[in-house]
């Protein structure tokens, strides 16, 4: 299973229809502090299924909808897509019957969030079983957030060993 | 569970010591697991002896040092369950020219190894030029991020015209 | 204790948001004790409105927001109590081009202002450039640090030249 | 009182007698990763009279002694010399009678810490109170060690405040 392409609206800081290729290899992000790079990593974790606010760097869910700004008002739903290419037929069984996956997790006020895998409504447990099948989910260690790097440095050696038992 | 964390644990120990002397040019490195002799209630020490260096805890090296030991070991954890997509944000940031050159170095290696795409934040100008592509974010409108494609030979004229 | 911890609560607060405007360019911040009537028992909580975003607390900030803020806390509360030296070690680590610059005025004004001498410890060739004087640190011989002074002119070339 | 310069002898890994230039306005220290400049900070430190080995990322005092390279035997002793300027004469009574001040201290393996001020030896008590006086100090807020933006930032409000209280 390969990463494509990340579609976000009224996330954070990415109000407009925003489209993030992922291509082979190695793709940088670049720009000035504060202009979003880090919201990008977060909408790709928040749309495999991350349940916990704390790690989207917010106190409730609904933090990762557009807030507004001086200029704009707020917005009542943000919407994340994640295009995989599933030509190697890896998903589980009942998601196994095309060549593309379009995952979507969508949050609105005082609603909730709504999963769907090819226009299908899903739990958040079959999104979460969808990744964690092909080893990465939003707890992945191979999701380095800003900062993670300081953490595993000044943890105790015990919570280094339950990161390890996550990698197992 | 015990013996999932015993295997996983002598696979990324493996990983993580070739890694060590591959970012830091030489030298050896090793994980522990200590405080207890149960397994699942242990704890996990690295012990890293940079070239020409005493062995030393984690704790005892430079800022630098830690970053780059713990890189190797996230790159350990990382090829012991290789995952189709890897993310790093700033992890180059307390780093110097040459391990950055390094760092750089190991991503382009681990992207040949294998099919992972790999998606690279930084604020360090070598990084940005050893990417296949580069993505800005700007804010021209203040509070709204807007994502543009950014053509790599354009961006080094630009940086050495600064 | 109590009224001087309220009484350098406000100097501190008061420098703090100039020095907040000043590294922003603009925007405004402030502290607040928070959790406790007890001011000795109170917690301190930072808000910050970035430029043309709105106001939130320190933690909904990104990574250079976050580290530009506590900087200007920093010289808050050093501004309250001016100290005959200052170190910073490698404060700079998070910040983008623009912001090293505001960083580097900021501690030129602060050099004149007061007499107080500053220590920098950088890896940004931007900071190095903005110093009266530079010294490098080698380890020619593996383990032994050696202190060297650096000639800023033949520094300049030799960034350039790399 | 004004620092000019600092003196070291077998201090962490700079084994060989080295002086540090302490001039007006910025001075810069630049070089690679684990080559020493975070320990030219240590040194001022604890030649202020610093007492917690953890400040100073050691479990024991004694590790700030050169402990030896691949090529070099350990060292026994460490010393580290803060020359000061007096000239405002604004040092405490016993110590002010002279226009420079020079603060040495020394540590032996299995002996522990000496201080003297101007060749007469003192209390690590002195020390600490000449530079609270001038409100600088091995705990000032002034000396912002590597990391230390890090966990201001990752701190619980009632650690923030403590740091206030320090620098009140
Ligand atoms: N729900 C939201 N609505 C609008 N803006 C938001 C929202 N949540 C976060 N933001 C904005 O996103 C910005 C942070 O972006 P981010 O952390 O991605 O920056 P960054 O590019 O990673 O910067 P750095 O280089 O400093 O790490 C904040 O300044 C904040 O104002
Ligand atoms: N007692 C000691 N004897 C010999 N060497 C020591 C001693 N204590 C620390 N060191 C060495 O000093 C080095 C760390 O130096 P320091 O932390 O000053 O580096 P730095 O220049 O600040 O690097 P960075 O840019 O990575 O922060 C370590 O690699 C360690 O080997
Ligand atoms: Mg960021
Ligand atoms: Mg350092």
């Amino acid at each position: 299973m390969h990463f494509k392409k990340l579609k976000l609206t009224g996330f954070k800081s990415f109000v407009e229809l925003t489209e993030f290729e992922i291509g082979k290899g190695l793709t940088g992000i670049v720009g000035p502090n504060g202009c979003g790079k880090s919201n990008i990593m977060e909408a790709l974790r928040w749309a495999m299924g991350e349940n916990s606010p704390k790690r989207m760097r917010s106190s409730g869910m609904e933090d990762v909808i557009f807030a507004g700004t001086e200029m704009r008002p707020p917005r009542n739903s943000a919407e994340v897509t994640l295009f995989l290419d599933n030509s190697e037929r890896t998903a589980p069984a009942e998601l196994n019957d095309s060549d593309e996956l379009e995952v979507v997790r969508k949050i609105e006020r005082d609603v909730g969030s709504t999963y769907k895998v090819n226009g299908k409504v899903v739990r958040m447990r079959d999104v979460q079983l969808l990744f964690a099948d092909s080893s990465v989910g939003s707890h992945s260690p191979a999701l380095v957030s800003q900062g993670r790097v300081a953490d595993m440095i000044n943890a105790k050696p015990t919570q280094r060993r339950m990161v390890l038992e996550e990698a197992a | 569970a015990r013996t999932r964390l015993l295997s996983a644990f002598d696979t990324v120990n493996t990983h993580f010591q070739k890694l060590f002397t591959r970012l830091f040019n030489g030298g050896s490195a090793y994980l522990k697991l200590i405080e207890a002799d149960d397994p699942l209630e242990s704890g996990l020490e690295i012990y890293a002896q940079p070239p020409g260096k005493k062995l030393s805890v984690l704790s005892l090296l430079s800022g630098g040092e830690q970053t780059l030991t713990s890189i190797a070991l996230i790159f350990g954890m990382f090829l012991t369950n290789p995952a189709p997509i890897c993310v790093l944000d700033e992890v180059d940031a307390p780093l110097d020219e040459s391990n950055v050159d390094r760092y750089c170095t190991l991503l382009e290696d681990l992207a040949k190894e294998t099919s992972t795409r790999f998606v690279v934040i930084t604020h360090h100008r070598m990084t940005m030029a050893r990417m296949d592509r580069l993505y800005g974010v700007t804010m021209s409108e203040k509070g709204v991020s807007q994502l543009v494609s950014v053509d790599l030979k354009q961006h080094e004229l630009q940086l050495e015209a600064a």
